[in-house]
């Protein structure tokens, strides 16, 4: 799987979501 | 650069000896099975795997007493109600959870032995309309449930004597959820599959829903068995009950797929379909490896990293397979008959 398939990958993707949700 | 490809499967090519039969145990008051698992159990400082059988009224604790021979200790003797389900609980020692219920769970409970008065006990959970219940690691349950105007997905903690902690809720999706997996490698990941198809993702510690996303609308009601992140990807087995047969995919049981939970955007990765000429399944994951009761009664078992089914079980002389599933600990699959027969496969 790439970047190109599957759009830009983060590797603290669980760090970033958890930032930006709702409380 | 294919993403999701189908791996022929040849019935010639599958390995019968990848499944060794090492024991086998009846219980004679049977004839009901409804489900068998493992549980760690512990008594005079000698902890042992332990198997628990469950009919609709009964569960036992089946402990090994010499090579390949297994005794039944306890008997724990439920209500009106049926027994429709075990939960594993993972690193847990000496405490056995059943789901009872009708068509779907109304209770959850804890079964466990007090030394200190010699008896059995049952320790209610949790009731309700519970659509999905999975065990966590450090003693913890998750479980969905329905009011007629909501949805609660609750985690309770429980305690060696199998009383229930204070709950956390995590926010519940829209739709309701069917099956949780806890996500390997992320202490404070959950995902969840809903009944609309789509794969949620939990914060446990914080109880946000940090996203949803689709899994696409080729294979309805995907159940969700394993989670893990990998290299900034999250990747989910999903198995498929209701899938249908198609060309391109042929008759698909299991899937890896890898989501960005950044994008929501998937990819299939490996495909794990039916042996040709059979249909149906209900499924159990553990590590890589799928196994699942088909509607022939045979018991196929799948590689879910290449994708292909590496063994198949025919139908037992004495009856059709009802049960496929995995132990809590190294590769042995317990294979059950509706007569209450259990036998214990190393593969």
């Amino acid at each position: 799987c790439s970047e190109s398939d599957l759009g830009p990958i983060s590797l603290n993707w669980f760090e970033e979501l958890s930032a930006e949700a709702p409380p | 650069d294919i993403a999701e490809h189908l791996t022929p499967v040849l019935l010639d090519d599958l390995r019968e000896e990848s499944l060794q039969l090492v024991s086998k145990l009846k219980d004679s008051s049977s004839s009901c099975a409804v489900d068998v698992s493992t549980v760690w159990w512990e008594a005079a400082g000698s902890r042992e795997l332990c198997v628990v059988t469950a009919c609709e009224s009964f569960v036992s604790l089946w402990k090994p007493l010499a090579p390949h021979c297994w005794g039944k200790v306890y008997t724990w003797q439920l209500g009106e109600i049926p027994v429709i389900q075990l939960v594993p609980l993972p690193d847990t020692c000496n405490l056995v959870c059943i789901a009872l219920g009708d068509l779907e769970i109304g209770e959850i409970r804890l079964l466990l032995y007090s030394s200190e008065n010699d008896s059995l006990k049952q320790s209610l959970v949790k009731t309700g309309n519970i659509k999905a219940v999975l065990g966590l690691r450090d003693r913890r349950l998750v479980s969905s449930s329905r009011t007629r105007q909501e949805q609660q997905v609750e985690i309770v903690s429980l305690s060696e004597t199998g009383r229930t902690r204070d709950g956390q809720t995590l926010m519940p999706p829209e739709e309701t959820v069917l099956a949780f997996a806890e996500v390997e490698g992320m202490r404070d990941a959950l995902v969840g599959t809903t009944a609309v198809n789509s794969i949620v993702v939990w914060n446990l510690k914080t109880g946000q829903l940090l996203k949803k996303m689709h899994v696409g609308y080729s294979y309805p009601t995907s159940i969700c068995h394993r989670a893990y992140s990998d290299s900034g990807l999250l990747f989910v087995v999903l198995s498929h009950p209701h899938a249908k047969e198609s060309e391109c995919c042929g008759n698909p049981a299991f899937r890896v797929i890898a989501f960005n939970p950044r994008t929501a955007r998937s990819r299939g990765v490996v495909f794990s379909s039916l042996p040709p000429g059979h249909a149906g399944r209900q499924g159990d994951v553990t590590g890589a490896s799928a196994a699942a009761v088909l509607t022939s009664g045979a018991i196929a078992v799948w590689d879910l990293l290449l994708g292909q089914c590496t063994a198949l079980l025919p139908p037992d002389p004495a009856g059709p397979w009802a049960l496929a599933r995995w132990a809590t600990t190294g590769a042995c699959l317990l294979a059950g008959q509706r007569d209450g027969t259990i036998s214990l496969y190393r593969y």
